[in-house]
């Protein structure tokens, strides 16, 4: 079988008029980052769950999409974070995982910093984990005893996702609860994402 | 929303899809991302029609499907239409294409009022990547290692 591998970002009405070239440059370059990792993964023989955690990873810490570093917000001002994995069938290197266990999801998550991660170590731990819909924390806390970084949620928080969370509301700008740290001018094609 | 599907070398097909969810949706909102069958789908089957009876005749090995679905739109109307399971449903019991399958899961997400997109691939490397809307950021690579990426509906 030839590997191959496909992404994708947000969709919706995106606005032509907002993409500046110089901010093209960047969505292609994420977006060409994410699959060249992922395809690192599969050119090295490596399984389809690690190279789309890999390339899921790097959107995730791009602030120009909606999940992970850059989610939107919630109407009470909150981010609250969702992913899910699901597989063909088990991976050849873990017998232990059975045929039936499919793939898994979990929503309300508000430390974990990459939620593809945390997926993946529910995922791949079946024997205390055997459910396929998980909410909150525990998962959370779970994963962060295989390992996996759990973050303040003022992680996730970015100023263009935070002017359009209030704008959407009605409500004043400004002042922002954080320093910004991201570059104001990347304002997110997809105002008000669908999700 | 951000979402990944690929196919390895051993014909495992992972999916992986991330999100925010939805700008200022309520708190407590689920969405499609989490939820098995609507915004995320994979599944391997084997046909059993004359088909792929016939195939096995002719290959004595039995046909194997195989596909793998992330979404990214309206993410109640992809629930509400099981969206990421029909394109597997369709392919499985219409015996439709991966492209035929999707585009006809994106078109009725549109005529039941939602935007959206899909990725997917099969267990031949076929991919689709369609959308109802004028945008939706996307990519693929294969084996050659050539990032192609596109944002725009005709791009």
């Amino acid at each position: 079988t030839k590997p191959v591998l496909v992404i994708h970002g947000g969709a919706g009405t995106l606005d032509r008029s907002r993409l500046t070239p110089e901010l093209r440059v960047k969505y292609i370059a994420a977006l060409e980052q994410a699959l060249l990792a992922g395809n690192e993964v599969l050119t090295n023989g490596g399984e389809a769950l690690d190279a789309v955690v890999a390339a899921v990873t790097v959107l995730e810490d791009c602030p120009l999409f909606n999940s992970g570093k850059g989610a939107v917000f919630n109407s009470a001002g909150k981010n609250e974070l969702e992913a899910s994995v699901m597989l063909s069938r088990p991976p050849s290197n873990r017998p232990d995982i059975l045929p039936t266990r499919r793939g898994l999801g979990v929503t309300l998550i508000t430390r974990a910093k990459n939620p593809s991660h945390l997926v993946r170590a529910l995922y791949l731990a079946p024997e205390s984990i055997h459910h396929a819909f998980l909410s909150g924390a525990y998962p959370e806390d779970f994963a962060a005893s295989r390992g996996e970084t759990l973050v303040d949620p003022s992680y996730f928080w970015t100023e263009a996702r935070w002017r359009e969370h209030r704008r959407g509301l009605g409500l004043p700008e400004d002042p922002l609860p954080y320093p910004s740290t991201t570059d104001s001018s990347d304002a997110p094609l997809d105002q008000l994402p669908k999700g | 929303t951000v979402g990944a599907v690929a196919l390895d070398a051993q014909g495992c097909i992972a999916c992986l899809t991330s999100t925010g969810g939805l700008t200022n949706k309520l708190p407590g909102r689920v969405g499609d991302t989490p939820t098995m069958g609507t915004g995320f789908w994979a599944e391997e089957w084997k046909p059993t029609g004359p088909l792929a009876r016939l195939w096995r005749k002719l290959t004595r090995k039995p046909l194997r499907v195989a596909v793998g679905v992330s979404g990214t739109g309206d993410g109640d109307y992809f629930i509400r239409l099981n969206a990421a399971s029909t394109v597997a449903h369709r392919m499985k019991y219409l015996g439709e294409s991966l492209e035929k399958a999707t585009s006809a899961v994106v078109e009725d997400l549109k005529l039941n009022g939602g935007l959206g997109g899909l990725i997917a691939v099969n267990q031949d490397g076929q991919v689709a990547l369609p959308l109802n809307c004028s945008g939706m950021y996307r990519g693929v690579i294969r084996t050659d290692g050539v990032p192609k990426t596109a944002i725009f509906d005709d791009e």
